[in-house]
């Protein structure tokens, strides 16, 4: 443990508080992605089973725990109490509805999940069910902000709370990798290129949404994305 | 595979 990954996990935490908060406080989940937090809730789920199998520190499962029911929660609360005030229109992917023209699924799953799923088969630590449902949640939550950053563009602007989340998952993935840039001088085993991959590619994917959010914050403007 | 790290990020 480091103070950059230490950091990054805390913002991580705060990420899933400030979107509670904001969701209670305004009775609103308008501007808010389902797509984006059921794929977290499912990255999550897959990752952490070896809550069951293997004991890191109390730490790591205290956070597992709580990833897993702050996430669950939300969901939740988008499915029933905030359900009025779900954008569903604009959280709607290119192809949604319309996958091979009639099938039922939709753009996340023809998108997003099945190739996480099958690159996860392709690129992992071991060809076991865990290690491969692993793989797969690496994958998945590199993209899985991505309805969530579509559902901005649709709108151009977001609420102040909604961005703030979208900083502090953002930032999180930022200092995660300042921090195997740390532990890769600092242990001596410390090897992992496909968590570096998937986990540069996850934090380019806000790159953009950090250049304008900046840019709103500096000029005290309103967050507007171009276009 | 070197598996010296393990799964011990979050």
């Amino acid at each position: 443990m480091n103070i950059f990954r230490l950091s990054g996990d805390m913002l991580h935490l705060i990420s899933f508080l400030v979107l509670m908060y904001r969701m209670r406080g305004q009775r609103s989940c308008r501007g808010v992605s389902l797509k984006s937090q059921i794929l977290f809730l499912i990255v999550f789920c897959c990752r952490y089973l070896d809550l069951f199998f293997s004991f890191v520190s109390l730490y790591n499962t205290m956070m597992k725990i709580f990833f897993i029911s702050a996430t669950a929660t939300i969901v939740y609360w988008m499915l029933t109490k905030y359900r009025s005030s779900y954008d569903m229109d604009n959280d709607k992917l290119h192809g949604d509805g319309s996958f091979m023209g009639h099938l039922p699924p939709h753009g996340v799953l023809g998108y997003i999940i099945v190739p996480c799923f099958l690159l996860a088969l392709i690129w992992n630590e071991g060809f076991e069910a865990f290690e491969i449902l692993w793989a797969f949640s690496i994958y998945l939550e590199a993209v899985a902000i991505l309805p969530q950053l579509f559902m901005l563009q649709k709108t151009k602007e977001g609420e102040a709370f909604t961005l703030l989340y979208i900083f502090c998952v953002g930032a999180y993935r930022g200092l995660y990798i300042i921090n195997w840039i740390y532990r890769y001088f600092t242990e001596k085993h410390y090897w992992q290129p496909l968590v570096w991959v998937s986990g540069v590619v996850q934090t380019l994917l806000y790159a953009d949404f950090f250049y304008y959010y900046w840019i709103a914050l500096r000029d005290g403007a309103k967050f507007q994305l171009p276009g | 595979t070197d598996k010296l790290t393990g799964h011990d990020e979050l």
